[in-house]
């Protein structure tokens, strides 16, 4: 999988950076809740794309972001 | 109640559609 860069990221539309975006975040949400990783990542792309790329570049983060979204959804699905 | 469609599901392969005002 070739590298996400920033000049690949601003040469496409917000919807394609989306979709770029998504496709890198879905693998690593999985390890974290493969269940759920359709509607996780999904909640996570609702986010700016430069936060995104924090998401990516931290795993930390990710789980902290993963985990929001998941009481989220519990809230959601009540 | 009323049921929104919420949250969009990410499908790798499949067009990232997302909210209608992205």
């Amino acid at each position: 999988q070739e590298p996400l860069t920033i000049s690949l990221l601003v040469s496409a539309s917000p919807h394609e950076q989306k979709q770029m975006l998504g496709v890198r975040l879905f693998p690593l949400v999985q390890i974290i809740d493969k269940k759920l990783a359709e509607k996780i990542t999904g909640i996570l792309l609702e986010f700016d794309t430069s936060e995104i790329i924090y998401m990516l570049e931290s795993p930390e983060l990710l789980r902290t972001m993963a985990n929001k979204a998941v009481t989220l959804l519990q809230g959601h699905q009540v | 109640g009323s049921s929104i469609n919420w949250p969009p599901e990410f499908h790798p392969g499949v067009p990232w559609k997302g909210l209608q005002n992205i």
